[in-house]
């Protein structure tokens, strides 16, 4: 429920004051999501592959996660997704490691590093903190994830 | 500048002491129709703060790209208690290694917002990336002391469109400078929508294989549920429906095996 308690938060008027948020002082409902956003979206690209091609082809720093235990975008599509890359294997599927658990499981292909966050779900910070900050320093290392 | 301090956060209230500086407040991108959006910047807490990257969080949707989620229950320094009556500290916060900027967009998202309320009607992955590409070179104006840093996007669902697609405005953006101050490295995406089809086939292929749907279910779904089609039939959609709504049970579909919110 924890996104009630953003509610709370930022729909105080010290807090939008202390944020420099809401600066035309009226009576502001804040709220997590946009329903009307949502329901009018107007354009939305039917595939982000052709996008991933062209980006990797730039030589950026690619890294798709994905929590294992999210049924809205789950694992398996993620894996279907990337699966039409058809990307070069470079490091064979390994499980890494957090602390002396198992944190998920990685395989590193050329261009891209696709890696599964063991028990998270969609938010996967959210879920296994640990295990998404290990996930975020080895991204910012650009090293590979942890064997043990 | 100026407005770099103007935007300075003293404290929070019911902030616990923290090193770091933080710095929230809008960016114009488009100002006929008066569209302005709200960003929260936490800079890094561990030293050399000017010596670690740049990182652009953004959440998905569409339409939920607020500051409740990456910024207030995932990444960011501060998690809300329950009373929404104080915040504390995240152990694992991002902004351990790095100096992370939530946006909150498109406007009419949070505190983002537009003063043409028909922008609210049209808003899409076009108009989004350009604005949030805007945004950063606006915001690197007021934070020169960005300008070059080494710079990741980072985002989580709907935000597989919007990441990407961001990446994408930068990297033609900077075709045009031999020194481009968004100096991108790259991004890191979560749970990503990413294809469609291929994501509609892994979703109905994780329902059946993690148990939620039964067999019937999932042999109706992909009878009838093409995926690539604009429109879906009425029989995929009532094969769909019946599955979310008789088999699912009350679960919280972010996270299958954890309680789900009462």
């Amino acid at each position: 429920c924890t996104e009630n308690y953003a509610e709370k938060y930022y729909n105080r008027p010290d807090v939008q004051k202390a944020l420099h948020a809401n600066i035309t002082g009226i009576l502001y409902k804040w709220t997590a999501c946009s329903d009307v956003l949502i329901k009018n979206w107007n354009d939305s690209q039917v595939s982000m592959l052709p996008t991933y091609k062209e980006l990797i082809a730039a030589g950026l720093r690619i890294w798709v996660f994905s929590g294992d235990t999210d049924s809205v975008v789950p694992v398996t599509a993620t894996r279907f997704s990337l699966n039409h890359l058809n990307l070069t294997v470079k490091t064979r599927w390994y499980p890494w490691y957090s602390g002396n658990q198992v944190g998920g499981w990685t395989e590193v292909y050329d261009g891209l590093t696709f890696a599964t966050v063991r028990g998270a779900g969609h938010e996967v910070p959210l879920f296994q903190p640990k295990r998404a900050f290990i996930l975020f320093q080895s991204f910012l290392a650009g090293k590979e994830l942890p064997k043990s | 500048t100026k407005q770099q301090k103007l935007d300075r956060i003293s404290a929070l209230p019911g902030q616990p002491p923290v090193s770091f500086a933080q710095f929230s407040g809008y960016v114009t991108v488009n100002k006929e129709h008066g569209r302005a959006l709200f960003y929260w910047f936490t800079e890094a807490s561990s030293n050399p703060a000017e010596k670690k990257p740049l990182v652009l969080w953004l959440n998905g949707g569409p339409g939920c790209s607020s500051v409740a989620y990456g910024a207030s229950e995932e990444i960011g320094p501060f998690r809300i208690n329950k009373t929404g009556s104080s915040i504390y500290l995240n152990k694992y916060s991002w902004n351990r290694e790095a100096n992370i900027l939530f946006l909150e967009s498109p406007a009419g998202v949070g505190f983002s917002y537009t003063n043409t309320s028909s922008d609210l009607l049209d808003s899409g992955d076009e108009r989004t990336a350009q604005d949030a590409l805007i945004f950063l070179i606006r915001w690197m104006s007021r934070f020169p002391q960005y300008k070059y840093r080494d710079f990741y996007i980072a985002g989580e669902s709907y935000a597989g469109h919007y990441v990407p697609q961001l990446a994408k405005k930068i990297h033609d953006y900077n075709k045009g400078s031999s020194h481009p101050i968004i100096n991108l490295k790259g991004f890191i995406v979560g749970n990503a929508v990413t294809d469609n089809y291929y994501d509609s086939i892994g979703t109905v292929t994780f329902w059946w294989s993690h148990s939620m749907i039964s067999d019937r279910s999932y042999k109706s779904i992909l009878k009838y549920c093409s995926f690539n089609a604009e429109k879906s039939s009425q029989q995929c959609d009532d094969s769909m429906s019946y599955a979310m709504n008789f088999e699912f049970g009350d679960i919280d579909q972010y996270s299958i095996y954890t309680p789900s919110c009462t």
